[in-house]
């Protein structure tokens, strides 16, 4: 295939480009991407969930472009065990979207393992990368659960997830309940929370962003640690790795500055 | 124009006729021409990022076929694919005023999308759409 397509494409470019050509011809394809310059990520493990998250996407998005429609692809690739937990959202924002962003979690350390009373767990995302002229139409925050051998099947956890209000030194942070459910200790997939209102309020206020927070009960109302719901966290693998991802519908048109 | 005098009647009869005869004349020209260019169409130009050395930030595609419209314009306009009506006006007019007047431009005249999927200097994944990146069609306009 590799021999076919350099046939094909080297009716054009006859010869290698001089370098200085080629940094031409970089500065031109980034201005056609809208980037002032070329992005140096600094850990960029392909192999991790959201960029494999992204590029399932991506495929959705190529394979069936010359269709009406693309579906949200609801059993990602890298769920190789089990079916997906989360439901299956309307397809219309991913649709519109012009653009779709996954963001790292930035807490490093999970609190669970600080002696604290109720067992929690934190995330921060970083929406100030977001490129201006967009706006978010939907955004969500992905977990995985794994499956618990030493749980009975039929024990049930709730789970919850809350928007930080506010922090404090001497006391636990103000929260805000976003979503809430019931979970099975036999379940094992990617869980998804709705945070389109979340995302909207921080890239508004981005001093407002404190991040997430998710806690873990028992039927009994006790606190749970959320490693032992098998909820993966910093220490779990790559591929499962908690991340959030938003929608966006660009709201101006990009012009090309004149250089 | 239902207004026009008989004078200015007999002004456009006579510039229908000259440009009749021009037009007659570029004909010949064209047909009569040893260096028969290449009509307007479609070449393909890939745009490789692998060989730009950014695979370590754009994670697909590896390029994509950009193409590009390339090729005459010539008289007749009608044997050409996707020639607007605007554009066999103006090779008209080209062939009464070939000073003055440009041909038509070959341009594309279908553009299609495309997705880039990459990563920003925060490690966070982008996947974004394109619009009117890559040539569908070529045409005179």
């Amino acid at each position: 295939n590799f021999t076919l397509d350099n046939e094909v494409h080297s009716s054009f470019i006859h010869r290698r480009l001089k370098s200085q050509e080629r940094r031409e011809m970089q500065r031109e394809i980034l201005s056609i991407l809208g980037l002032p310059h070329r992005p140096r990520p600094h850990h960029h493990g392909k192999h991790n969930a959201a960029p494999m998250f992204m590029l399932d996407l991506y495929n959705a998005m190529s394979t069936e472009a010359d269709e009406d429609g693309y579906s949200y692809p609801y059993k990602p690739v890298f769920t190789t065990q089990g079916p997906p937990i989360a439901s299956l959202q309307d397809n219309n924002f991913l649709n519109d979207a012009d653009m779709v962003m996954s963001f790292v979690n930035l807490v490093e350390h999970d609190k669970e393992f600080l002696p604290v009373r109720r067992h929690h767990r934190e995330f921060r995302f970083d929406l100030s990368q977001i490129p201006e002229g967009e706006a978010v139409t939907a955004a969500e925050f992905r977990i995985y659960k794994d499956f618990i051998q030493e749980r009975f099947d039929n024990e049930t956890f709730r789970i919850s997830v809350y928007q930080v209000l506010e922090e404090h030194s001497d006391r636990e942070s103000d929260l805000f309940l976003l979503d809430s459910r019931v979970i099975w200790a036999a379940e094992e997939g990617w869980l998804v929370f709705d945070i389109t209102a979340t995302s909207n309020h921080w890239v508004l206020n981005p001093g407002r962003n404190l991040g997430l927070q998710l806690a873990l009960e028992s039927v009994d109302g006790e606190s749970v640690n959320p490693r032992v719901a098998g909820l993966i966290g910093r220490n779990g693998p790559q591929s499962k790795q908690p991340f959030m991802v938003a929608f966006f519908k660009a709201t101006e048109v990009h012009i090309r500055s004149v250089r | 124009s239902a207004q026009g005098g008989g004078k200015q009647r007999h002004g456009n009869r006579y510039k229908t006729a000259k440009g009749q005869e021009a037009l007659r004349m570029a004909n010949i020209a064209e047909n009569s021409s040893g260096d028969q260019k290449q009509a307007c169409k479609k070449h393909e130009l890939y745009v490789s990022f692998r060989d730009l050395g950014w695979q370590d930030w754009i994670i697909a595609p590896e390029g994509y076929a950009a193409y590009y419209c390339m090729g005459e314009c010539a008289f007749p306009l009608n044997s050409y694919m996707n020639a607007t009506n605007h554009a066999i006006v103006q090779t008209l007019v080209h062939f009464i005023n070939p000073e003055t007047v440009p041909k038509p431009c070959c341009a594309p005249t279908q553009l299609h999308a495309i997705s880039v999927l990459y990563f920003d200097d925060s490690s966070n994944v982008i996947l974004k759409k394109y619009r009117n990146m890559v040539v569908r069609a070529c045409g005179c306009h």
